[in-house]
């Protein structure tokens, strides 16, 4: 474990928040990290906010222990298929889910810790071509699979054991869905993107589809992170993998975007785009509350203000070479930065 | 962005597509 201090760059003259580093942990049995998160862990009466590691063939839990050092309480072996993608439970405990595949996600694998026998399990959730998989709140997944023409969105809800315990299957629309994300304070209320630059909202506990609305051509393949309603406009983060730079945002990362549902129009609010003098584009990205986070092409991790829409902290590539992945613990105060040999450096926001 | 340009807001947007929209 180390700790210290990293200065952000300075933007327009003023140092804004910063970036503490906090502690570092190592996997010496990986070699190359696919994703990082956290998971609430409990045991024998107390609980934790742990970290967890993927590599193609496992995923590891973390228990932190004193002076920042960490502990590694599990491994669970995960076979010949690839893990993809890490698909944390928000508010659950001894609860997560991975997504394996090769190109594209094939199976969904329940990750459990059980206090009944104090053993660590998995067991299958799903299998199928799936597109975008979401983990919501109240142990529920949604999940979208595409076979030929056939597109099936489906919510199911886990029991405390890992057991499916009900699903609902919900209205697909006509185009491929490639992400979701649950609309804050509204727990039957859904959005997802599209393939073709749609956001669709469901009601998850009929299954309707309600509305779709079209984010416009500027910026294709949109990915949604956040969504909430306020003063009866639906707003979306977005982030733009494949946008182009323009004159009027620089190189876009993540908008705030308007929707009035009721009419299915919609307005950019606040544009977040790559602090000036920082050469690529976005390459991966996650949000919490109004902080954003990113890797970028150059190998650099930037943060912004999505409120502000301006960068507040880069973290330029380090000596053992770029950032890889970028995400936040439970909130936005802990940022997971994790680079390709399976090093996780943990940063106090 | 003006209720002008996004058109007539309803509070109550999602019960309100609830009930019209195909069950």
């Amino acid at each position: 474990a180390g700790a210290g201090q990293l200065t952000p760059a300075l933007l327009d003259g003023l140092r804004e928040e910063s970036l503490q580093l906090v502690s570092k942990l190592k996997d010496s049995s990986s070699s190359c990290a696919v994703d990082v998160s956290t998971m609430w862990w409990g045991a024998a009466g107390s609980k934790e906010l742990c970290v967890v590691t993927a590599c193609e063939s496992s995923v590891s839990l973390w228990k932190p222990l004193a002076s920042d050092h960490w502990e590694k309480l599990h491994t669970w072996q995960l076979g010949e298929i690839p893990v993809i993608q890490i698909v944390p439970l928000p508010d659950t405990c001894n609860l997560m889910c991975v997504a394996l595949g090769d190109l594209e996600i094939g199976e969904i694998r329940l990750l459990l810790y059980s206090t009944e026998n104090d053993s660590f399990k998995q067991s299958l959730v799903k299998a199928g071509n799936i597109k975008a998989v979401l983990g919501l709140q109240e142990r529920r997944l949604v999940s979208s699979c595409r076979t030929g023409q056939e597109q099936q969105v489906e919510m199911v809800s886990l029991a405390e054991t890992g057991r499916n315990k009900d699903g609902q299957t919900l209205m697909p629309p006509e185009e491929t869905v490639l992400a979701f994300a649950e609309v804050e304070g509204m727990r039957e209320a859904l959005v997802g993107t599209t393939a073709v630059n749609s956001i669709v909202v469901w009601n998850l506990k009929t299954g309707q589809l309600l509305k779709k609305m079209h984010i416009g051509c500027s910026y294709l393949a949109s990915i949604c992170h956040r969504a909430y309603s306020d003063s009866g406009l639906l707003f979306v983060v977005l982030s733009h993998p494949h946008a182009k730079e323009s004159e009027s945002c620089g190189s876009p990362a993540f908008r705030l975007v308007a929707f009035n549902p009721r009419t299915a129009r919609g307005a950019g609010v606040l544009c977040s785009s790559l602090p000036p003098g920082q050469a690529g584009r976005y390459l991966e990205g996650d949000v919490q509350d109004t902080s954003a986070v990113a890797v970028l092409t150059s190998g650099a991790i930037a943060v912004w203000d999505l409120l502000l829409g301006h960068c507040t902290a880069l973290l330029p590539p380090g000596p053992q070479g770029s950032w890889a992945l970028a995400r936040w613990a439970t909130s936005s105060a802990c940022l997971l930065a994790g680079q390709r040999d399976g090093t996780v450096c943990l940063y106090r926001y | 962005c003006s209720e002008s340009d996004l058109g007539p807001i309803s509070l109550n947007w999602f019960e309100e597509l609830s009930a019209e929209a195909p069950p």
